[in-house]
């Protein structure tokens, strides 16, 4: 364990916590993406199969509970929860969910380190936790009004990816034939995906504005 | 071999 991937794992689980505390707290959910929590959930749940199987550490384990049980918890409470259900706007919220989850699917059949079940399915979360966040960025596009903890949620999440790319060179340089080239080309797909957001987050934050995506 | 330790990311 180093101090970027702590970091990382630290601001990942404050993003799902500040979203979850939101939905239970204000019980409404406007501005978020259900699509993107059900991927969520799909990324947990492919990439934590071992998570019976193979111990790692009370850490490891502890936090792999937090993230299936927060990720599954904000898709229940948007669709099941009868007062932040109706919050939901499915009329905006539209993005298919096999346009993301097909071609991550075949990509992770395609391009993996060993042909297993359980690689393959590994492999999958990483593709498809790089493009999970798209359906939640177009709804934001789409409702222009970003309130506060819905841009920190974002904001964080990328963040936590971006700290992992630094602890993926410290571990190459530290740990001998640490190479894992899959991991870090979705890492860096996915922390590029932010990058126009955080542009935004950061102009919004220096000028003090409201944050206000381009249509 | 080299694969395990990656599994010890999140």
């Amino acid at each position: 364990m180093n101090i970027f991937r702590l970091a990382g794992d630290m601001t990942h689980l404050v993003s799902v916590l500040v979203l979850l505390l939101k939905i239970h707290t204000i019980k409404s959910c406007a501005g978020i993406s259900l699509k993107t929590q059900e991927l969520y959930a799909l990324v947990f749940t492919t990439r934590y199969l071992d998570l019976f199987t193979d111990y790692i550490s009370l850490y490891n384990t502890v936090m792999k509970l937090i993230f299936l049980g927060s990720s599954f918890s904000i898709v229940w409470y948007i669709r099941r929860h009868k007062i932040v259900r109706r919050s939901y706007d499915k009329d905006q919220d539209t993005f298919r969910h096999y346009f993301i989850v097909l071609p991550c699917l075949v990509l992770a059949l395609l391009i993996h380190h060993k042909f297993t079940f359980k690689e393959v399915m590994w492999t999958f979360s990483l593709y498809l936790e790089a493009v999970a966040i798209l359906p939640q960025l177009v709804l934001l596009q789409r409702t222009r009004n970003i309130d506060n903890l819905t841009g920190q949620y974002v904001f964080l999440l990328g963040a936590y990816r971006a700290l992992y790319i630094l602890n993926w060179i410290y571990r190459h340089y530290t740990e001998p034939h640490y190479v894992h080239w899959i991991t870090w080309i979705a890492g860096i797909v996915q922390t590029l995906l932010y990058a126009d957001f955080f542009y935004y987050y950061f102009q919004s934050w220096k000028n003090n504005v409201k944050l206000q995506l381009p249509a | 071999q080299f694969h395990e330790d990656v599994k010890d990311e999140l």
